[in-house]
């Protein structure tokens, strides 16, 4: 069963499941221990490397081996781990387990754009003020009117002393607010990138201030982006397409990466995602077999009460109109045939000397007779009249 | 009564050459 169809073949909005985006995805971190290699880290060393791969192996929090930044003795002390996730994904939450005692300050970025451009999404630090430039969230968690990144308290170490980060993107989000009808929320989950910038290591003291550093490294594991493949309420999964691409397998008459936009003879209506009430299928125009090409006319859609705005292209089969319903000059409906029959529409065959033009009544097949002319294609003289020898006046009066 | 189709061969072409169809 297709969860995107109903029993009766309808469609519904649906959505792929929850999964960690970022298992399996490359990490890219710009700090990591072992190069040159020391005697606690080698990356030339399986058994003694610390790899940004460890982060979203599977079975990453059962392991004991971390990733670890290499010793950091200069500030500042930033090191950035960033994961691409393929594709745009619905965020729901972010979380790392560290396996030290957490960053006193970690600023959490999304991209939009495969990693052109980055917007912060939320901020843990004991000084908000002083390493964000921002005020501590409230304490209830809410913000503004709109989706914000807040700065929230500082990760607290745990008993075993490593910690968790888990920023869930409601954290920042006002309550009320529906995915569904949201399109400010909508673009607030929305990612193609994730960005953790550990700015500021847990060490007493004041970190902008060299010679109060000690040596110090980063050191996480088990990275985790839990999000929906965003496909717009038309798709139920995502696939790998020919070129290795995350995709979703779009339903619904819909195409892209997301599903962002109709297939090409799908647009007897605008693109719009679907929602838990309305499905917003793309629907495809209605040309009765003639055409294989449309385009979207908004001035028609509004004009139909907002039903239907495709303009089939190119209408084959001697028929022409915005859905190829009738047909071309010179051609008439064959009332035998149905509207989608390749024949539906024959000649004229109008009388080159019989008929005063080559284009007769499109419903009838009547062409236009001289005087004195009769026929459906005006091909004999009338009673009364008689065939002459002037093509110009090819029946005349009997005398 | 049906009356004969018109007979292309009886036409004179002498003054419409010009309207004169292609066979």
């Amino acid at each position: 069963a297709d969860p995107c169809y109903d029993e009766g073949g309808a469609p519904r909005g649906c959505v792929p499941g929850l999964v960690n985006a970022a298992l399996g995805r490359e990490v890219l971190a710009s700090s990591t221990c072992g190069q040159p290699a020391t005697r606690a880290c080698d990356a030339s060393d399986p058994l003694r490397a610390h790899p940004a791969t460890l982060l979203t192996v599977a079975g990453g929090s059962a392991s004991s081996v971390c990733w670890r930044s290499d010793m950091l003795q200069r500030v500042p002390l930033n090191v950035t781990l960033t994961v691409a996730l393929g594709k745009a994904f619905e965020l729901v939450f972010v979380s790392l387990r560290f396996c030290s005692a957490p960053p006193a300050s970690v600023a959490l970025l999304k991209s939009q754009d495969h990693g052109r451009n980055w917007a912060p999404l939320g901020f843990f630090s004991s000084h908000c003020a002083l390493d964000y430039g921002r005020p501590h969230a409230p304490l209830d968690g809410s913000g503004g009117p709109g989706p914000e990144a807040l700065c929230f308290p500082a990760l607290q170490a745990q008993p075993d002393g490593g910690g968790l980060m888990a920023f869930s993107v409601q954290d920042g989000s006002p309550p009320g607010l529906d995915l569904d009808s949201s399109p400010v929320l909508q673009d607030w989950v929305t990612a193609t990138d994730i960005r953790i910038l550990l700015t500021r290591p847990a060490v007493p003291g004041d970190t902008r201030d060299l010679d109060a550093i000690v040596p110090y490294s980063y050191s996480a594991t088990e990275l985790q982006v839990g999000g929906r493949c965003k496909c717009n309420g038309h798709a139920s999964r995502c696939l790998l397409d020919a070129q290795g691409h995350l995709i979703c397998d779009c339903r619904h008459g819909t195409e892209g990466p997301d599903c962002g936009r109709c297939k090409p003879f799908y647009c007897d209506r605008p693109w719009q995602r679907a929602t838990a009430r309305e499905t917003h299928a793309c629907l495809a125009c209605s040309c009765n077999g003639h055409a294989r090409r449309c385009r979207f006319n908004m001035e028609l859609y509004r004009l139909s009460g907002h039903r239907s705005g495709g303009v089939c292209l190119n209408c084959r089969h001697n028929t022409a109109g915005r859905h190829c319903h009738y047909c071309q000059e010179g051609f008439y409906r064959d009332p035998d045939r149905s509207l989608s029959d390749r024949r539906a529409c024959r000649a004229c065959d109008c009388h080159p000397v019989g008929a005063a033009g080559k284009t007769c009544n499109q419903t009838t097949g009547q062409c236009p007779c001289k005087d004195g002319v009769t026929g459906l294609t005006c091909n004999r003289c009338a009673l009364g009249f008689q065939q002459s020898r002037s093509p110009v006046a090819p029946c005349v009066k009997t005398p | 009564e049906v009356m004969p189709t018109l007979d292309m061969a009886l036409f004179d072409w002498t003054d419409y050459e010009d309207l004169k169809p292609e066979v």
